[in-house]
């Protein structure tokens, strides 16, 4: 049990900070970028006591949860998600709305690690209201309400098919 | 593996049968209006791998069933009487997802509420129990009891300022 | 006491209707919009017990809140702030980021609202990340972050100075 | 009445002296990339009324003042030492706002954070208690203890699903 425990996190404090860069770094460069890291609060017995998360936003000086604002704090759970995910990664991710509080700069960051990071064996299902994310996916799943017949209707759109709009 | 379709029947807002199917897309948006059955479909899908009902935004397994019906007399006033009573409540829903394994074998998996709110489980049709059901879901790394791959609406702020038992226990429950 | 606390939901009471109304009715018509409405848990002696809340969305059946979706709970919040407000009314309003779960055309219904009701003793500061809220508003305070201070910065922009975009 | 002017001092981000007019405008946006400081300026509205700190996201006032120099040591390695450290933490802090009354009276309102976070109350420049000065703003309607005219980043959907106990509380106390 401890030797499970340690392994998972060895392998998540290793994946944050690469994680959390990427999310962070200006769009198109390897610059900047904040640092991520995740602390035990007992060394000895790490099972026993918690895992405290640490995150600084790019050019800030405050790494505790606290002190991020509501977009910052978006952004570093999305980092922490993704880094216990690739521990034992489960086949697909399914987010609603997570972006609600990015804007649109931050929208365009995610857009780009999901689609640099989507595959076969890592699909990503998201529920978003804003186009800076969900015109860059694959497909779309549309959904109304049929009110006459009182009922929720889905429509599918395949978005390969049209010629990628400038 | 992948997640290749969906298919709710009287599931909440679905009235009778509603397919989806994902194609080869890696990626894909879910897209509507407020209140047009978005988190209801992720409920679906949550649902069907045997999420418990209290993470679905109710109180029980019935509250998952399709509602048409109005709900008390005072209704009809409100809305002078235009909607008529007689589309019934569903007796029971379900919901199938079509998985395929990263060998390209695929598993049809069921999940169905009955009249009286006890919930079945079927592999390829066949009746398990919802042990065997989770046991089956971790081999492919689908962890319910983490859930550390579904962010439900307005969830996402927590997961980063969740305590440091919080974050512990969700490392456990993955490791 | 008993006499203060009836009042107060005796008035808010009957504004909450017309108000939900206002702000769940298809734009640029007086048709349609949704129901709304209070009632006591004891009518004998109100103030020990509770009050509840009702609202249902326009051509929906379910009336408590645990069934209406984020959006639709957004509306249904603002319905009644701006209900109780209209008792004492306090001379401003300071929102942030209320129209985070909100589509474009909620945004729209609550900028239309904001709009039409905001004057000289009710006045709206409102943060937002959505165009479709701010663009509506007489004037625009940009907050933005001077790195080499460390510091935010904030620039201010009447736009009723500027002509009414197409 | 109306809200005319802020001033902040070595509030939260706001290194030195920040100053915003709403001018005649009834209806302001405050707009602006993620973390740039627009919930920090609804903070100092809050706090200048009177607003306990808890309700700002930080345990004590002290945590108000704009803080600049780096937290521990760590941080200089992670950031390659290029951020100076001369840029100490302010030791006070204020935020003053200007209020036109509906008379045309125009009231200065200041509340001051001390170096030991002890909070300094001013009305046109005269230190008076908080409870008088709560009082003056209770005439003109503004509530301290209800907040009903704050609605806080993320809590909006909250006020919907609020239990009918807390609904009959905040009722009370606007009454
Ligand atoms: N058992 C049920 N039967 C019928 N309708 C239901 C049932 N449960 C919930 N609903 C309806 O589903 C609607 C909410 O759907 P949902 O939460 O999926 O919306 P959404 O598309 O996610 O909206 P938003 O963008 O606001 O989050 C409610 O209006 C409610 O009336
Ligand atoms: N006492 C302080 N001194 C200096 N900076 C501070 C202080 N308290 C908070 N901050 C900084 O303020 C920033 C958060 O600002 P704020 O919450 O106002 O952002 P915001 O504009 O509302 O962003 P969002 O759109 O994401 O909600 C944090 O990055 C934090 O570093
Ligand atoms: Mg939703
Ligand atoms: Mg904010």
């Amino acid at each position: 049990r401890y030797e499970l425990f340690i392994s998972a996190f060895n392998h998540i404090s290793e994946k944050i900070d690469p994680i959390y860069k990427e999310l962070t770094k200006a769009n198109n460069t390897t610059l900047g970028g904040g640092a991520a890291y995740l602390t035990l609060e007992d060394e000895d017995e790490p099972y026993l006591a918690g895992i405290r998360y640490h995150a600084m936003p790019p050019m800030k000086r405050f790494k505790d949860m606290e002190f991020l604002s509501g977009g910052e704090k978006t952004i570093a759970a999305l980092a922490l998600l993704f880094a216990i995910h690739s521990f034992h990664p489960s086949p697909f991710f399914v987010l609603d709305e997570v972006d609600a509080a990015l804007d649109n700069n931050n929208v365009q960051k995610i857009a780009n690690y999901i689609t640099k990071n989507s595959g076969p064996n890592f699909q990503f299902i998201v529920i978003s209201l804003k186009n800076g994310l969900f015109e860059k996916s694959d497909a779309l799943v549309g959904i109304y309400r049929e009110q006459r017949e009182n009922s929720s209707k889905t429509l599918t759109l395949d978005l390969r098919n049209y010629p990628e709009t400038a | 593996g992948r997640l290749v379709g969906l298919e709710l029947h009287n599931f909440k807002s679905y009235r009778g049968t509603a397919s989806i199917g994902f194609g080869s897309a890696n990626f894909t948006s879910i897209i509507g209006p407020n209140g047009s059955g978005k988190s209801n479909m992720m409920d679906a899908i949550s649902f069907v791998l045997g999420v418990k009902s209290q993470h679905l935004r109710s109180n029980q397994l019935k509250d998952l069933i399709y509602r048409g019906r109005l709900l008390d007399g005072d209704i009809e006033q409100l809305q002078d009487g235009e909607l008529d009573n007689e589309d019934l409540d569903s007796e029971t829903a379900y919901v199938m997802a079509i998985y395929e394994k990263s060998d390209g074998e695929i598993l049809q998996l069921k999940r169905t509420i009955g009249s009286r709110g006890q919930s079945e489980y079927r592999i390829n049709n066949k009746v398990t129990s919802a042990g065997e059901y989770s046991n089956v879901l971790k081999k492919e790394n689908i962890l319910i009891k983490a859930r550390n791959f579904l962010v439900f609406q307005g969830d996402v702020e927590q997961i980063a300022s969740q305590s440091a038992a919080e974050l512990s226990k969700l490392l456990e429950t993955v490791s």
